[in-house]
């Protein structure tokens, strides 16, 4: 699934 | 969490921690762009902004506090504390000339038009091109000090190491972000020539010349 919009990534 | 993103953002901090010794220990930013830190420390607010909305990892909260804080501390190095060290005349990039098509872009093209969503996207393509002030002023004065070169080795890792992470959650997760995987790949491209003369001259313990 695409990047939903919560981003985990720094 | 993947090797390669606890291996990029190990970079990313070895980076910042690097910069901060250097200018502590030489009490210099001699060869450092404080516009490149200004576009970071913006970079880095803008993405982090969600700390206090929402929570992700205690290291993912730790991390992003690390870096607004040291990023705001190199600012203060340089344009407070050390201010008589900082080369203005060589540290001179239009960073308007990223700012505006930076915004632009991101109020373009984007996944949501939300304000957080914004904010991040511009951070994102803000940091592809953050680094263009520093490699610039290194292209300027045609030199590096061998510790700000280790910087910018770490610095461009780190994305670089993004990369694998990236393609890794791709055939692990079937998570991808193309926003952030097409600014990454443009980010890591721009260290190219200086990854070449890093590998080429720092490493056989020669200074960092560029063809001036």
């Amino acid at each position: 699934p695409e990047a939903s919009n919560s981003h985990d990534e720094l | 969490m993947n090797v390669f993103r606890l291996a990029g953002d190990m970079s990313h901090l070895l980076a910042i921690i690097i910069l901060l010794l250097k200018i502590w220990k030489t009490r210099s930013c001699a060869g450092i762009s404080g516009r490149s830190q200004l576009l970071f420390a913006l970079t880095y607010t803008a993405r982090y902004l969600d700390l206090v909305t929402n929570w992700v990892s205690l290291y993912n909260t730790v991390m992003k506090v690390f870096f607004i804080a040291t990023s705001y501390a190199t600012i203060y190095l340089m344009y407070l504390k050390f201010k008589a060290t900082y080369d203005s005349n060589h540290d001179t990039f239009r960073v308007e000339f990223l700012l505006l098509p930076v915004t632009i872009l991101a109020l373009v093209l984007n996944h949501e038009f939300s304000f957080m969503e914004i904010l991040w996207t511009f951070s994102i393509y803000l940091e592809a091109v953050a680094i263009l002030p520093q490699l610039f002023m290194v292209s300027k004065t045609g030199e590096a000090e061998s510790i700000t070169s280790h910087y910018l080795f770490a610095l461009g890792s780190y994305r670089l190491l993004y990369i694998f992470n990236w393609i890794w959650r791709y055939y692990t997760e079937e998570y991808y972000d193309l926003i952030a995987i097409i600014a990454g790949v443009v980010q890591t491209v721009l260290y190219c020539d200086f990854f070449y003369l890093y590998f080429t001259k720092v490493l056989k313990g020669k200074k960092l010349q560029l063809p001036a």
